[in-house]
């Protein structure tokens, strides 16, 4: 029974992609079979997980546009991970598909194609709630959210407004599973109050995990490697690790 | 002569906001008449920009259907600067003005009617390179971009291309001031093998202040307050008051 996963947030740099990466890594290392869905047009997750030199023949968004999704999905640089890459281009699909009806949906109906040969499947959002997010919101089971900073805790109202209006008109299944602290300082004032904050709100949902900044975490895409593979020692690996655990746990 | 300066670049989270509420914070402070331009639907400058009970009457969002500029801005929480505040609503604007002629020039028209009474105008922009931040670039005649991780630097083909886009046929005015580099640790040696590739590739342009990790530029926010009001003190504080200098050298 394949489990989808969004990762989602529109505030900018909250560690979306590098969460979806290395989420998505550490359950490949544990033997699970997942499948990468890059719909950000920056295409940060695929570049995270594709060499430079590999060429790339479809995308997310000929997906969008009609094609067969099998026809896009690579392997990735992480064993047992396959990515559905995304490109520039994507950032035009939207206003194509702007009269389209069911247009919510095509991923959604596409992942149900291939679900079967995959346990998870994660979704790396953009930062905005557009026609790419709302796909994916519209695909996915599990929402989990990284939180970094104040401004990012702003924005949730907007997200979980969006969420509901999703799990009514277009997919009861949504359930938010987790919001994690990402880039997380625990010696400022700032940070442990945003936790208490989260907690206060959120209660269980807030997980037990928090992923602390570490420059591994930023070092690695450019060597296109998930923190496992790139700094294994390092505590953004184990608080990778961790947390992905701490998600399989719940979604047991 | 009303300078207009764009804060643009399509990463999320790589200071966009912060840098153009404190620069123009700086600036009104320094005696000069600023106003800041919120062009992006999570309205983050138009939070730290003014306090929570403070009606909002006209948005952005407004300007660009056609409303008078005069009638939507408004005094701001810092001395000298004014504010055209945005708001969630304007998310829908780029699908609504899809097909009006001259849609990427509305706000360089609106601008043009009260640029007399401003030294510089600031303008913020969201986390992707869409309608919204066309116009702020169409507006524009100096261009800074703030740069964080390796993933923002990857995104800067794509801007560069939108730019050179944009001078070419849209506002031949258009130059790049500065790139700059913000949330710096010199102690990394990713930071400084950025701010080594940045001065490669852009000589003088990268701007020889860099905005130090600061928590209290991430506190501010929360007290409705700019950097140089809320710890003046502080390293973010300093570093900010020393970038507004070194622009204000480049555009005198
Ligand atoms: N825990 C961490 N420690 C240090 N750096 C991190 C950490 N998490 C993410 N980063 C870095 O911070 C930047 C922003 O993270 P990331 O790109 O994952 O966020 P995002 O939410 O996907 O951004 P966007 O909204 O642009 O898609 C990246 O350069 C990333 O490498
Ligand atoms: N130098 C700094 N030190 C510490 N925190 C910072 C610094 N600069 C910005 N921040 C914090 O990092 C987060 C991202 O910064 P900011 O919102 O300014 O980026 P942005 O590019 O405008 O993001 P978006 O793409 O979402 O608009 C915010 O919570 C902000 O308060
Ligand atoms: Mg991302
Ligand atoms: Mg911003």
């Amino acid at each position: 029974m394949t489990k989808t996963i969004c990762v989602a947030n529109q505030k900018g740099g909250v560690g979306k992609t590098t969460s979806a990466v290395n989420i998505a890594a550490v359950m490949g290392n544990l033997g699970l079979n997942v499948l990468l869905v890059d719909i950000d047009s920056q295409a940060n997750a695929t570049m995270s997980m594709l060499n430079d030199d590999v060429p790339i023949n479809a995308t997310i968004r000929d997906v969008l546009k009609g094609a067969h999704i099998e026809d896009t999905i690579m392997e990735s640089v992480s064993p047992g991970v396959h990515i559905l890459p995304s490109e520039l281009a994507l950032a035009t699909v939207e206003s194509e598909l702007a009269n389209k009806i069911g247009r919510e949906k095509i991923l959604r109906k596409s992942l149900k194609r291939i679900e079967g040969n995959y346990d998870y499947i994660i979704i790396d959002c953009p930062p905005s709630l557009n026609l790419l997010s709302i796909n994916a919101l519209s695909a996915a089971q599990y929402l989990i959210i990284p939180i970094h900073e104040f401004l990012a805790m702003e924005g949730l109202n907007q997200l979980l407004d969006i969420y509901n209006q999703i799990k009514e008109e277009l997919n009861e299944d949504l359930d938010i599973s987790s919001i994690f602290m990402t880039m997380y300082d625990p010696r400022t004032k700032l940070a442990k109050d945003l936790y208490g904050t989260l907690k206060e709100l959120f209660a269980d949902k807030v997980a037990t995990t928090t992923i602390p900044r570490n420059v591994k975490l930023a070092e690695a895409p450019a060597y296109h490697q998930s923190i496992i593979a790139y700094a294994p020692e390092s505590k953004g690996a184990k608080a990778y690790c961790q947390l992905t655990e701490e998600l399989l746990l719940l979604w047991k």
